[in-house]
């Protein structure tokens, strides 16, 4: 019960004495990475942790878990959404819903696109997109439109044109001009 | 047979889910149906039912592509189970009746399943229904069962809604890593789940947490019995990392329920296990601001928290039913015979196993003694609410005498548990922190000791360190203790005998 | 010490363990927004 009990762990460089007590347990290890994986704190802030906690390890909590959320009674069965006139919204034919889609604000339009692969929305607001102007990049998988302030160069081969562009980034949510090197055959 | 008949019901279930909504009309009328027409019109065909139904289940869980949905089946159990809960007359039998029926068929194909020799057990179905029922029990409680349109019903769902959680709490208990190790993982997740853990944390007058110490406890014990100080399996080296995880949330989003239940927690802690220790004991109030441990010109008198008494939620008598009587005679009138009775009832009757940093075995009950010290401050506490600062802060009071006298007379292993309880009492500031500072510092230098003040010095400093050579973090009280010493004019650690003759140490000691 | 039986329990139960996936919200019927319909390959075939 003295300090010579200390001794193995103070001591670890040597490898007799180290092995006599497993160090990850007692003397544990830095906590800053376990902390972090945890969101303790998360910009600057203390915030609760347990409500969204996905997993008691970092390595099977790769995505993100749904945390309990209420929806009011009033928010459910709101008539009128997206023009529709059924409750809830449909879209499920290509040649009568052009016109109700033609009434959105492009972030409605990139939001449905994103959020209804292989669907009539997706080809809907496909269509919608480019009439205003925005072209899809394969590639890249974002739209882009021309930035008016700019007139592109044109290559000599023609096959690409070097401009600024305006990019609407899915990821961060918002429109970004971006200088780039266009390729015609990357776009639809 | 019954059996398959039960499977097709099921299954008509499971397919009506997919082309309905969860609360659509038709769902209701299903079951009312099962009832009418005497599918679930009795209580044995609850159970037959429940029963059918989770084994074809788990086997279309077992059977399903393991990239696809394997959990369509489990999920509709699940919704159908909780539905029930809330929809059915319970006229003949209560909410909690009809869940203490569930729980014991899920238990039942729950063992079978992992008992199963040749097979590989696994969790996941399993624990998936535990998560569903949380899931959809969470969905209807929103904002007091606001939902539930029928307003006796939602009275009689939110007066149900402690026991809920607590006999979902038991049936955790009787799953347990000790008993069912093949769902230990499983196990931990769901008691640290975000729609358990943190409720039990939050139900109105803390009615989730006698159970959820219960759980945390089962977990400490299961990694006790299986740690070994020198080599720990690298299973229960992932269980204690994610138990560790669980704790630091614990501590970042309600830190008063291990500040409230620390007594426990460090009974049950593994001996060697130093960092949670010390994540447990640091935890602090919300919005407490600490003042800087390492100012040597820290007065902690002029702190008004260290006037404040910690909150206790567990119940000392439990432990400390034979020597409560003894120890508040001695600190009336203390006496050599008291004294004696209450050394001799610190003493085991059979040694204990305990994996501890230079010990294998203990012959003191580290229980008793925690509970007669942290009984010692309560009384500290109370009594400076009530007098003054001189009743308490004096050497010559019973509660110090107590205590240095169980060290005095005891043997090196009760000095050493005493003390180690002592210094678990320094946490952030308040009365017992400050109060235990008091007593460890004069006990440091007292010449009352005779020849026992090395000794004592040694134990005390051994505590002390094994708390601050740990990764972090580190009690305020410790800190504050340990600066105190480092800075003192009277004591110079470098010079003691024992310090000295371990290069170690004081190689350790002298940059500080 | 753990037997061994227990041993490959624990064991069976780390690499079993239930990860975030798991824990999420069931997966039930929900009304789509939108029939399926046959788009581009380009256009990204995940939500």
């Amino acid at each position: 019960f003295g300090l010579k009990a200390l001794v193995p762990l103070i001591k670890q460089e040597e490898r007799e004495t180290a092995s006599l007590y497993d160090h990850s347990i007692t003397l544990g290890a830095d906590l800053s990475s376990m902390l972090h994986s945890l969101g303790i704190p998360r910009d600057s802030k203390r915030h609760r942790v347990l409500d969204t906690f996905q997993s008691p390890w970092a390595e099977t909590s790769r995505s993100e878990v749904e945390p309990k959320f209420f929806i009011p009674d009033s928010f459910t069965n709101i008539p009128q959404v997206l023009q529709s006139q059924t409750t809830p919204p449909c879209f499920n034919s290509v040649q009568h819903d052009q016109q109700r889609v033609a009434l959105f604000q492009d972030e409605t339009l990139f939001y449905l696109f994103y959020k209804h692969p292989g669907t009539v929305i997706q080809e809907l607001t496909y269509l919608e997109l480019r009439k205003r102007n925005w072209r899809y990049h394969k590639t890249l998988k974002a739209w882009l439109t021309k930035d008016p302030k700019m007139e592109p160069v044109v290559s000599s081969d023609g096959l690409s044109e070097r401009g600024s562009y305006v990019f609407f980034d899915p990821q961060r949510w918002e429109k970004c001009q971006r200088e780039f090197l266009l390729f015609y055959n990357a776009i639809m | 047979t019954n059996t398959e008949r039960y499977y097709l019901v099921f299954t008509e279930w499971v397919k009506l889910l997919q082309r309905v909504e969860g609360d659509d009309i038709s769902t209701i009328v299903f079951l009312k149906q099962m009832k009418d027409k005497g599918v679930l019109s009795k209580t044995d065909q609850l159970i037959e039912f429940i029963k059918a139904a989770l084994e074809l289940s788990i086997f279309s869980f077992k059977e399903s592509d393991p990239t696809g949905e394997v959990f369509t089946a489990i999920d509709a159990l699940g919704k159908m189970i909780i539905k029930l809960l809330v929809v059915q007359d319970f006229t003949e039998m209560t909410r909690a009746d009809y869940l203490n029926l569930v729980f014991p068929v899920i238990a039942l194909v729950f063992s079978k399943d992992h008992e199963q020799e040749n097979t590989t057990f696994n969790e996941r179905p399993h624990f998936r229904l535990l998560s569903n029922f949380l899931f959809e029990w969470e969905t209807i409680r929103g904002h007091k069962f606001i939902k539930v349109r029928n307003v006796v019903t939602r009275k009689e769902l939110l007066d149900f809604d402690t026991e809920f959680y607590n006999i979902f709490s038991s049936y955790l208990q009787s799953a347990q890593p000790i008993a069912f190790p093949g769902f230990s993982f499983a196990w931990v997740t769901l008691i640290s789940h975000r729609m358990f853990l943190p409720t039990m944390l939050r139900l109105p007058n803390n009615a989730g947490w006698k159970n959820l110490m219960l759980l945390l406890i089962d977990l400490l014990k299961f990694l006790d019995k299986y740690t070994d100080k020198n080599e720990v399996s690298n299973a229960i080296s992932v269980v204690y990392k994610g138990a560790l995880r669980v704790f630091l949330g614990i501590s970042n989003d309600m830190p008063e329920f291990l500040i409230e239940n620390h007594l426990e927690l460090m009974n049950n802690l593994p001996p060697t296990y130093f960092q949670l220790k010390n994540v447990i004991l640091s935890a602090i109030p919300k919005k407490m601001m600490l003042p800087n441990p390492y100012d040597p010109t820290l007065s902690l008198e002029d702190i008004a928290a260290c006037k404040e008494p910690p909150k206790v939620f567990y119940d000392l008598i439990a432990e400390f039913s034979t020597l409560k009587k003894p120890v508040d005679n001695y600190l009336r009138i203390p006496s050599n015979s008291l004294l004696k009775t209450i050394i001799s009832n610190t003493y085991r009757n059979e040694y204990e196993l305990k994996n501890g940093i230079g010990y294998d075995y203990l012959s003191v009950d580290n229980n008793i003694v925690r509970a007669i010290v942290i009984h010692v401050g309560i009384e500290v506490g109370s009594e400076y609410q009530r007098m003054s600062s001189s009743a308490v802060f004096n050497t010559k009071s019973a509660y110090y005498t107590l205590l240095f006298n169980l060290i005095h007379d005891g043997t090196v292993e009760l000095q050493y548990q005493v003390i180690q309880a002592m210094v678990e009492q320094l946490r952030y500031p308040n009365v017992h922190t400050y109060w235990f500072i008091f007593a460890l510092r004069n006990m440091f230098v007292s010449e009352e000791w005779g020849d026992q003040l090395l000794e004592v010095q040694e134990i005390i400093l051994r505590n002390l360190l094994e708390r601050i050579i740990v990764n972090r973090p580190h009690t305020w009280g410790i800190s504050v203790i340990f600066t105190q010493l480092i800075t003192s004019k009277e004591i110079n650690l470098l010079d003691l005998p024992f310090v000295k003759k371990l290069p170690e140490v004081r190689n350790l000691l002298s940059p500080l | 010490e753990m037997p061994e039986q227990m041993i490959a329990q624990v064991e069976s139960s780390l690499l079993n363990c239930p990860d975030s996936l798991d824990a999420d919200s069931p997966h039930f019927y929900r009304k789509p927004l939108s029939l399926p319909h046959p788009t581009s390959i380009f256009f990204p075939n995940e939500p």
